[in-house]
């Protein structure tokens, strides 16, 4: 089987605020059952990414501390990519 | 600064809001101060006025809503989402909503109403989020001092991109765009500050206004050159276009812009040194594209360089007079622009029709519109 990325590990709480916040800023697509959860992982990191270079943040396209305390500030409910 | 997907705006300067509920976290006049105060903020850099409506329809509907509220973006309680807006248009467009779940006040001890409504304004004008930390468009709430706003620079050229700076010398707003000026098209001693052709029209500038000929369309439609290109000044003194790329260059002064259409290039104005001037040349009175030999004449008080745009560099040999090299126009040329293989050069009330190979003179016209 393919080997799961680390930040499949990370706590399953911050993932889940990360997803619903990508999902609402970053237009992140997320299937309800992946079936190819490697893709889906990618997917992922390449919003954390993206999110990561419109704030200036290091880009790793992990969610490390930084980047989930930008995501917990209170702010405009417009998404920062496309319309 | 960003601009929504289309850049769309409002194309007019009156605009109308309602302040359809309050919430009661804070006193109604403070709301109605704090509301005014952020409408201030984008009036003050652009030719917009915004007048409150107490009733019926305006084009910017202001309430408090919490939770799922009729559209497609429910609010999510206390903290996370505070407020959201929506771009130009029609119903829904441009109006604001604010998470009533949220503390608001009229200081920085809740979420201050004053700066979350001048940030969401910008959206209701056709502003996205900036990524430069300490734009009020910055997506994330940051405590800011609001006594004295002062609106950062990020904001102010975002604005100005898509409305324009304000200007005393601006007509007042109720004016629409295509207002007639009072310069008859057939008066003998006509001139033109620059003239170029675009997209299969010619365009003459005259002050504030540009004059739109169209092969398809009969007369001369005249319009602000404001309601073109909204972030532009007046006063352009040489225009050429570059056909093939969908390329208009503006000079004016020292600088110079390239739009196609009615799209203003970024990294614009630029200063014209750039392009192999001299720093003693202050200014271009016109230029013209060559598309025979892709080289750009700039004429410039008794002389002229000639621009070469394949390598984007200046020539050597120039300038040189255009009195010996283009003889009878006289000294100096106003305007020019290319049209079927013929330059057509202004001087004063005179204008050319000349060779572009042989640069000779073909024939002296009396008037450029039927007159």
């Amino acid at each position: 089987f393919p080997v799961v990325p680390e930040t499949e590990t990370e706590n399953e709480e911050d993932m889940q605020f990360a997803e619903k916040y990508l999902e609402k800023y970053y237009k992140l697509k997320t299937e309800a059952e992946p079936i190819f959860k490697m893709k889906n992982s990618k997917t992922m990191t390449d919003k954390i990414q993206e999110m990561q270079e419109f704030f200036r943040l290091k880009v790793t396209g992990e969610l490390d501390s930084n980047t989930l305390e930008v995501m917990k500030q209170p702010r405009c409910g417009i998404p920062d990519v496309g319309q | 600064f960003r601009t929504f997907p289309g850049s769309p705006r409002w194309t007019k300067t009156d605009l109308k809001y309602r302040i359809l509920n309050y919430t009661p976290d804070m006193e109604p006049a403070d709301i109605d101060e704090a509301i005014e105060k952020a409408w201030n903020v984008w009036s003050s850099v652009t030719p917009l006025k915004f007048t409150r409506v107490y009733e019926g329809n305006a084009d910017i509907m202001i309430s408090f809503v919490a939770g799922y509220h009729g559209d497609y973006f429910a609010f999510d309680g206390v903290g996370g989402t505070l407020a959201h807006a929506y771009a130009p248009g029609k119903g829904i467009g441009g109006d604001a909503h604010f998470d009533e779940d949220e503390y608001w006040t009229k200081d920085l001890k809740g979420f201050n109403l004053f700066l979350v409504a001048a940030h969401e304004f910008g959206h209701s004008l056709g502003l996205g989020h900036s990524n430069v930390l300490g734009s009020l468009m910055y997506p994330v709430y940051l405590q800011t001092e609001t006594r004295n706003y002062r609106l950062p620079q990020d904001d102010v050229e975002g604005i100005q991109t898509l409305y324009g700076p304000p200007t005393s010398t601006e007509p007042p707003a109720s004016t629409p765009s295509t207002e007639t000026p009072t310069t008859d098209i057939c008066d003998p001693h006509l001139t033109f500050d620059a003239i170029t052709t675009l997209r299969g029209e010619t365009i003459f500038f005259k002050d504030r206004y540009i004059w739109r000929q169209s092969p398809h369309f009969p007369g001369i439609e005249q319009n602000l050159i404001s309601s073109f290109w909204p972030g532009l000044p007046s006063g352009f003194q040489a225009a050429y276009e570059i056909d093939k790329k969908d390329q208009v260059f503006l000079f004016k002064g020292n600088r110079y812009w390239l739009v196609s259409g009615d799209s203003v290039h970024p990294d614009f104005p630029r200063n014209i040194h750039t392009l192999g001037f001299p720093r003693y040349v202050k200014k271009i009175d016109a230029a013209v594209y060559d598309e025979n030999i892709k080289k750009t004449y700039f004429f410039v008080g008794d002389k002229y360089w000639r621009y070469d745009e394949v390598t984007e560099s200046m020539e050597k040999g120039y300038p040189r007079r255009i009195s010996v090299d283009f003889p009878r126009i006289g000294n100096k040329v106003d305007a020019a622009f290319q049209e079927k293989g013929h330059f057509y050069f202004f001087h004063g009330s005179k204008q050319y029709e000349i060779d572009t190979k042989s640069k000779k003179v073909i024939r002296e016209m009396k008037s450029w519109f039927h007159c």
